[in-house]
């Protein structure tokens, strides 16, 4: 997966990311984007496929934006994952119930910082003012790093499925490098959805195992947009 | 190198109602032989035999844990799929499964 938060020359704040998963074909003719409603308002939206009741993309109104890539793997016993499920959230579910309970960006960091999952994974924040971004490297209890955007440079987060601050395998490597050449190439006085949309399309950031793009910004909850990508 | 991408469907969930009822109009929405085909190759080639061993071990030991509104949810969309409950969580599990 490919998950990017970048902020324009105004201080708008804008995420996007590529769900890419192997054996993915059938996925792609059940993905939806999912309005939640409560009390008869939109409470948050996001991206699933049918069947799948949590969320690794998704957006609260005026709020934040957050998605999640996977991170490294766990060599762990059957009755360790026992333990590990009832203390423990799976992460898909646990962004979800952060979109619904979290009342504002920082309160949605706090949550996905803190709760226990039952794997590792990076949970990738925006907000709606600006500087608001982060990449949160988590294991299963605790954050081991916190990547943030700030004025001193770092104007977009590139996160794929390796830590920002270890060299990457190669083929992971690949789609972060040809990312950061676009952004820069653009400069933050050209990002908008379109760009970042186009920049998730460009190879190998997209490729044939990518499911679905979404580029959302939690400031302008109406531009929450989903295209699923067929390869040719 | 790409064919036109797809909008994908629109759906609502109402989380005033049942967590078993809240995704049935979005179950609605797809034909329902296809959908079950495409949610059992995900279970067949995604999720790892020994997991699929330990969620039927598992099920039995969900109420009241910290899963319970979701997995009513699950068991909603399993009724009306007519699928497994089992294989309901496995699909819920299909990213956790694959880092485990």
């Amino acid at each position: 997966c490919t998950s990017i938060l970048v902020q324009d020359a105004n201080g708008h704040i804008y995420h996007g990311r590529n769900l890419d998963f192997v054996s993915g074909t059938g996925l792609r003719n059940i993905t939806v984007d999912v309005q939640f409603i409560k009390n008869g308002q939109i409470a948050y939206t996001g991206t699933t496929f049918i069947g799948y009741v949590g969320l690794w993309t998704g957006q609260s109104p005026y709020k934040f934006t957050v998605t999640g890539n996977q991170r490294q793997k766990d060599q762990w016993q059957k009755n360790a994952t026992e333990t590990l499920f009832k203390t423990h959230y799976p992460p898909g579910w646990f962004i979800r119930k952060t979109l619904e309970e979290a009342k504002d960006y920082k309160d949605a960091v706090r949550r996905l910082s803190n709760q226990p999952l039952i794997t590792n994974v990076y949970c990738i924040v925006g907000g709606i003012n600006a500087w608001e971004g982060v990449v949160i490297s988590r294991n299963r209890t605790d954050p081991v790093d916190f990547w943030l955007l700030n004025p001193k440079g770092e104007w977009f987060l590139v996160q794929i499925n390796c830590d920002h601050w270890v060299k990457c395998p190669r083929t992971t490597e690949f789609r972060k490098i040809p990312a950061s050449k676009a952004f820069n190439e653009a400069g933050p006085e050209n990002i908008n959805l379109y760009k970042l949309y186009e920049i998730l399309s460009l190879c190998p950031i997209l490729s044939d195992i990518t499911v679905y793009t979404t580029v959302m910004s939690a400031a302008n909850p109406d531009e929450y947009m989903t295209r699923v990508r067929t390869p040719s | 190198t790409e064919s036109p991408d797809m909008i994908p469907p629109r759906v609502t969930v109402n989380l005033d109602e049942a967590p078993e009822e809240r995704w049935l109009p979005s179950l609605q929405r797809f034909d329902q032989d296809t959908l079950r085909a495409i949610l059992r190759n995900v279970i067949q080639h995604r999720i790892p035999e020994w997991f699929n061993v330990f969620m039927k071990e598992f099920v039995d030991h969900l109420q009241g844990s910290l899963l319970e509104p979701f997995v009513r949810e699950i068991r909603g969309i399993c009724n009306a799929l007519n699928l497994s409950f089992v294989d309901g969580m496995l699909i819920n599990m299909i990213y956790e499964s694959s880092m485990l």
